[in-house]
């Protein structure tokens, strides 16, 4: 699962960072 | 105790609910009520939305990477708005994350875990926030600047005009049920502390959580709409009706993908991989 949802896994250990589009 | 408990529980997740979704239905029902010094610029077709693209950048300056601007920059319409749809998409499973972490219990989930309830859980999620957004005749963008119609929306080509019009038949009903921001902060929190989802590893600890979130949301109702018996039981079947809207929205923006000449952010690449 960490592998295939980087960004929510990111997400959710760090507070808010921004997510570019 | 427990009646103590689960009231302490209620404000909790309306305080985090508050500090993390910028625009609350508090806020959203006075734009749409037009009661602001700046009414939101109304977009009903291609030339408004030109004008919206000097307008809202206007209003935006400073705030680079705001999607509404740098997707207006793009050529054609439809990819423009469904870019558009994507950066709103983002931006509230961002907030809902935050919300999510702040939920009692959630922090201390297996990471997988937690990365599943928010696969599942966001999208639902965001469907029923939109609807705080939402009346029959449009939606409200770029933090209540903005104001998109509905007919213009399905006046586009295909597949595009299929993308909101199912959202706004939901959110007529859900809305029909007159919750405020309160009864929403818990109704979120249920749908994304969810047993069922899956892949899930540890059940039982989610059940517990989603057990205090629920028997919570129904004492709330009791005391916040005691005159709507049956307000309990209807907001359980929308529920159903959520999964069912998502599971479509999955599918629509798959065939999107496929068809058109767009891009998939790939924070929803993440999500709608492998969902249903």
């Amino acid at each position: 699962l960490k592998e295939k949802h980087k960004i929510l896994h990111r997400l959710l250990q760090n507070s808010t960072s921004p997510v570019d589009l | 105790t427990q009646l103590a408990d689960l009231k302490t529980l209620a404000r909790q997740l309306h305080e985090a609910y508050l500090r993390h979704f910028h625009l609350s239905k508090a806020k959203a029902r006075i734009f749409l009520a037009g009661k602001t010094s700046t009414p939101p610029f109304v977009i009903h077709d291609l030339d408004t939305l030109q004008q919206a693209q000097q307008i809202l950048a206007t209003h935006m300056q400073g705030d680079e990477k705001d999607g509404l601007v740098s997707a207006l920059q793009e050529r054609e319409t439809e990819s423009r708005l469904f870019r558009c749809c994507q950066h709103t998409s983002v931006e509230t499973v961002t907030q809902l994350t935050e919300f999510a972490k702040a939920v009692p219990g959630f922090a201390n989930l297996d990471l997988n875990d937690q990365v599943t309830l928010l696969k599942y859980g966001v999208h639902e999620a965001f469907f029923t926030l939109l609807a705080s957004c939402m009346n029959k005749d449009g939606l409200l963008v770029a933090h209540g600047k903005g104001f998109i119609t509905r007919e213009f929306l399905k006046s586009l080509r295909r597949p595009f005009s299929d993308l909101l019009e199912p959202k706004f038949q939901f959110a007529m009903c859900f809305n029909a049920l007159q919750l405020d921001d309160s009864d929403l902060a818990l109704f979120v929190a249920a749908i994304i502390c969810c047993g069922d989802r899956p892949g899930l590893a540890n059940v039982s600890h989610i059940e517990f959580i989603q057990e205090s979130i629920i028997h919570a949301l129904q004492l709330h109702l009791q005391a916040n709409h005691p005159d709507n018996t049956f307000l309990f039981p209807k907001l359980l079947q929308k529920l159903a009706d959520l999964r069912q809207l998502v599971t479509e929205h999955a599918q629509l923006v798959q065939d999107i993908k496929k068809t058109q000449d767009t891009s998939l952010h790939p924070l929803l690449q993440e999500i709608y991989k492998d969902m249903y």
